[in-house]
């Protein structure tokens, strides 16, 4: 679909992309993360685009298999969310895929 | 006004009280840290209310000063949110504060 493309072709072109709510904590803390090491990630927020917002959302669910919020792409691959991002940056794990990604 | 009232209530009669959303993940949160000590919280789900939530969202922020969930009471007394109850979880001043509200 027309959305799918848009999904695949934002991940592919930005090393670091974030769908995310605005009032979401979540979000946010992912949002801070990167910015505290550095990196600007490319930032979708789901709940400013109107009616594609549920339908972003839910194209999102088809291609990651995730339906929450915040979801994460580096160098056009799934992360996850919030906790399995802040899991590889615990494990050292995060950093190595940023630099791979050319996100820094 | 009636519902007021009825929040002044429900902190009044149970030791912990957690406004929170179902699909919130700082609320999951507060939730389970209160469930880990062995409290079981008095939860209301504002999502789940349907017209009267946002309502009694507003009346809270009126009563505390704050818009956000979760939002936590203990023994009648407004705590703040997740990350200030984690704080004084943290600080080891949670649990007295639940020991005298008889939470436990
Ligand atoms: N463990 C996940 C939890 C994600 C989650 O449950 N997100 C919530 C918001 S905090 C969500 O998307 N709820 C449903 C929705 O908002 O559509 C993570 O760390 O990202
Ligand atoms: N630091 C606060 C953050 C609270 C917060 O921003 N909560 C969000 C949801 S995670 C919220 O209520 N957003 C507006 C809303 O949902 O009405 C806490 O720890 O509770
Ligand atoms: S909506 Fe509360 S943490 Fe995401």
């Amino acid at each position: 679909s027309r959305l799918e493309e848009t999904v695949k072709k934002t991940v592919d072109e930005n090393p670091v992309v974030v769908y995310s709510k605005t009032w979401c904590s979540y979000s946010s803390d992912v949002k801070s993360l990167f910015k505290n090491l550095g990196v600007q990630p490319f930032v979708i927020e789901l709940d400013e685009m109107g009616p594609q917002g549920p339908q972003l959302q839910k194209v999102l669910e088809e291609l990651t298999g995730q339906s929450t919020v915040p979801n994460v792409f580096i160098g056009g691959k799934h992360i996850g969310g919030c906790t399995d991002t802040l899991k590889l940056y615990h494990k050292g794990e995060l950093q190595p895929l940023l630099s791979d990604a050319n996100a820094k």
